[in-house]
């Protein structure tokens, strides 16, 4: 049931963009954070092949099921974080890089990642001012369960504080940084370890680019609409 | 015919700066490729990582992380953008068949560059945080190695240090859409180049005429946990001059032990 062919045509010199059919799991394997369960993670396997020339492209990622929400909690302030409907106790560290001279290694990021582990982290949060890390951080942080607060590149002495004062308006470019942003994404969407987007260190970025931000990461109402149907026809599931 | 798939440029490549290269970028990639040599201002790049990880592998600067070593290497704001504009160079072979495509790319450059491959230009725009992915097909030979220069340009605002008060600097990075934590922070050094150079993963990639582009994966879930959907949306792209009929295909497998899986 989880290998499914789709035949797409597609017009000369063109772009397209296709959904395939969902797979059906039943009770899969879930991804738990570190100290919550097993990281267990499936191999997605995307291929097409083109009538009269064979295999043309083939995509594959490690993929971890499981359901992750987080609100700000009104008595506390404080955000809380659920994952496969579970509370989680945050206990989270700082990160910047892990060498300032961005020689980065798989091998480094696993030690490094495998470390926090070790530690009984289950979070690290991406500081503004350092990176958006690199896919293969996210894989070893989604190996090792550990949860990543991924922040855009907004920082409270790149916004018209500091000595002297600096730019106001955030970066001068902002369609480049909202590309980069939509890049970004794109880039580490599917990691399990992905647990939130943050706008900048300690303050909400720019009006234009903060709403911009918020719109394109907001849950796609297709998958809401789904969500609702399926709600809806729950008890006639056998 | 060259395998379908990925290949990843991580050896091999030299650097170095641009203003002691008396050669541009279609000349370095067609009559005049650089080597090694005790007369030659190229040295052993590293890729990934920035202008300094280079300096530092061949001794040119000691090593920044060491004691106060840091202090002894000339800041960008001081030395000039140019300082730290450097040329990486390298070769890699291809072997395409006809309807076959070949993209080179860069996961991410610090913070724009300009591409030659074997005398032909292609500009690789600003942002620390993009991909650039350029389909070189047109470009490639198969009867020998393909040159590639690329010449990296440092972020366009890099700041200067003040003599106290690391903090930010003086906030002019903050104007490039890049990281800010190279102006030093209460932390933080300032780091010399400003992360300047190719930092992550450059690669090749063989496809036919149609590519996958950034599938997507999202799944629900229903009944405590028992049923779950995924789902997957990607973008393609056909790259030939005909309509392609796909057949498209999604495959989940989970390992059971060893090298078995389950289908």
């Amino acid at each position: 049931e989880h290998l499914q062919t789709e035949h797409v045509s597609i017009p000369a010199g063109s772009k397209l963009q296709h959904s395939f059919n969902e797979l059906f799991f039943y009770k899969p394997n879930l991804w738990w954070p570190n100290g919550m369960g097993k990281q267990s993670l499936y191999n997605v396997v995307v291929t097409v092949d083109v009538k009269g020339n064979g295999e043309s492209d083939s995509w594959s990622h490690l993929y971890g099921f499981r359901q992750l929400v987080s609100h700000i909690d009104t008595a506390t302030g404080g955000r809380l974080f659920k994952v496969n409907g579970q509370p989680v106790f945050i206990r989270g560290g700082n990160w910047i890089l892990s060498d300032a001279l961005l020689r980065l290694t798989k091998k480094r990021y696993q030690t490094d990642i495998k470390f926090h582990a070790d530690m009984n982290f289950n979070m690290m949060r991406c500081w503004a001012g350092g990176l958006a890390e690199r896919p293969e951080f996210y894989h070893y942080c989604d190996v090792y369960g550990i949860l990543v607060w991924q922040e855009f590149w907004i920082t409270g002495d790149v916004d018209g504080r500091g000595i002297p004062v600096s730019n106001p308006n955030g970066p001068l470019d902002h369609p480049l940084f909202l590309f980069c942003a939509r890049d970004t994404v794109k880039l580490l969407r599917n990691h399990c370890s992905l647990a939130l987007w943050v706008g900048g260190n300690e303050q909400v970025p720019p009006e234009d680019l903060n709403a911009d931000l918020k719109n394109d990461l907001k849950l796609n109402p297709y998958y809401e609409n789904i969500q609702n149907e399926n709600n809806k026809s729950a008890e006639n599931f056998s | 015919m060259a395998a379908i798939g990925k290949t990843i440029l991580d050896s091999g490549w030299i650097a170095a700066r641009s203003t002691v290269v008396p050669f541009n970028g279609v000349q370095l990639t067609t009559t005049n490729s650089p080597s090694l040599g005790p007369d030659s201002p190229w040295m052993e790049a590293v890729i990934p990582g920035t202008v300094l990880a280079t300096l530092v592998k061949n001794n040119v600067i000691p090593d920044p992380f060491y004691g106060l070593e840091n202090d002894s290497i000339i800041d960008i704001g001081d030395s000039g953008r140019e300082f730290y504009t450097f040329w990486f160079f390298t070769t890699f072979q291809s072997n395409l068949s006809g309807s076959q495509h070949l993209d080179l790319n860069f996961r991410a450059i610090n913070y724009s560059a300009d591409l030659y491959i074997n005398g032909h230009y292609k500009a690789l725009p600003k942002g620390m945080f993009r991909r650039h992915s350029v389909d070189v097909t047109d470009f490639v030979r198969s009867d020998g190695p393909n040159l590639v220069a690329v010449l990296v340009h440092p972020p366009d605002h890099p700041g200067k240090i003040p003599p106290e008060n690391y903090q930010g600097g003086d906030h002019e990075i903050g104007k490039d859409v890049a990281t800010q934590y190279v102006e030093g922070w209460d932390w933080m050094c300032p780091i010399r180049d400003r992360n300047t150079g190719i930092w992550d993963e450059v690669s090749i990639s063989v496809t036919g005429p149609v590519k996958i582009i950034d599938p997507h994966l999202v799944s629900t879930f229903f009944d405590n946990y028992k049923r779950v959907y995924l789902y997957c949306t990607t973008e393609l792209e056909n790259r030939s001059n005909q309509v392609a009929e796909c057949s498209l295909t999604i495959q989940v497998t989970t390992e059971l032990e060893g090298n078995t899986c389950m289908v």
